[in-house]
């Protein structure tokens, strides 16, 4: 997905 | 994770305590550029609004470094070294890399809400913030071999984030394409560096440009 929550990388 | 990020976080943290160290141990921010390092607080600020959003200990720590990391080097450059800091050579126009940057940010988010379109603002402007500095050092002619170290460790991570991305694509099905079209632009944007960086610095020269 590409919402929010999968930013997850810094 | 996995080794790739885990390498180019810690090549980006290596980066930011390099270019500390250097500032705290000269007394100096000599061939460093404030406009640079000031679009990386930019950049650290408006990526890391969701900072209270719990993923692990290692992403809230790496986020609030990065942040207080950037922050203090801005601080050092522009108030307590400020008498060293050479204004003339940081002549980059930077307002040609924020506007592009704020317009991708509208036109080209995942998602149309004020998180996703400062994240995205802050991914274009983290590919395009080291402009200033290496035109600092075209300018001038030289750099430091800490100011050289630095940028090869700062380089490096995007570099490191690609590898990632490929880990990522294969091993999980994941793919940011803001991400990695960004990331592979900024990477492109040290190839000159990385060039001069390999042949001079590791040899023991100084990082002097042809005139």
């Amino acid at each position: 997905g590409h919402s929010h929550d999968s930013h997850d990388e810094l | 994770m996995n080794i790739f990020r885990l390498a180019a976080d810690i090549s980006h943290a290596v980066a930011i305590v390099l270019l500390l160290y250097k500032i705290w141990t000269s007394r100096s921010c000599a061939g460093l550029s404030l406009k640079s390092q000031s679009l990386y607080v930019a950049v650290f600020v408006s990526r890391y609004l969701d900072i209270f959003r719990f993923v692990s200990f290692y992403n809230t720590f790496m986020k609030l470094f990065f942040i207080i990391g950037s922050s203090a080097t801005v601080y050092l450059m522009a108030f307590k070294f400020k008498h060293t800091y050479q204004k003339e050579n940081d002549s980059f126009p930077v307002l040609y890399l924020i506007l592009p940057c704020i317009a991708m940010a509208f036109v080209l988010p995942y998602e149309y809400n004020p998180v996703e379109i400062l994240w995205t603002f802050s991914i274009w402007q983290e590919s395009v913030a080291i402009f200033p500095q290496l035109f600092m050092v075209q300018k001038t002619g030289e750099a430091e071999s800490i100011t050289s170290h630095y940028l090869f460790a700062l380089g490096s991570y995007r570099g490191l984030y690609i590898l990632n991305w490929i880990y990522r694509y294969v091993v999980e099905d994941h793919v940011d394409w803001i991400s990695i079209v960004a990331g592979v632009i900024q990477t492109v944007l040290y190839c000159d560096f990385f060039y001069l960086y390999i042949t001079r610095v590791i040899k023991g020269r100084k990082l002097d440009l042809p005139a």
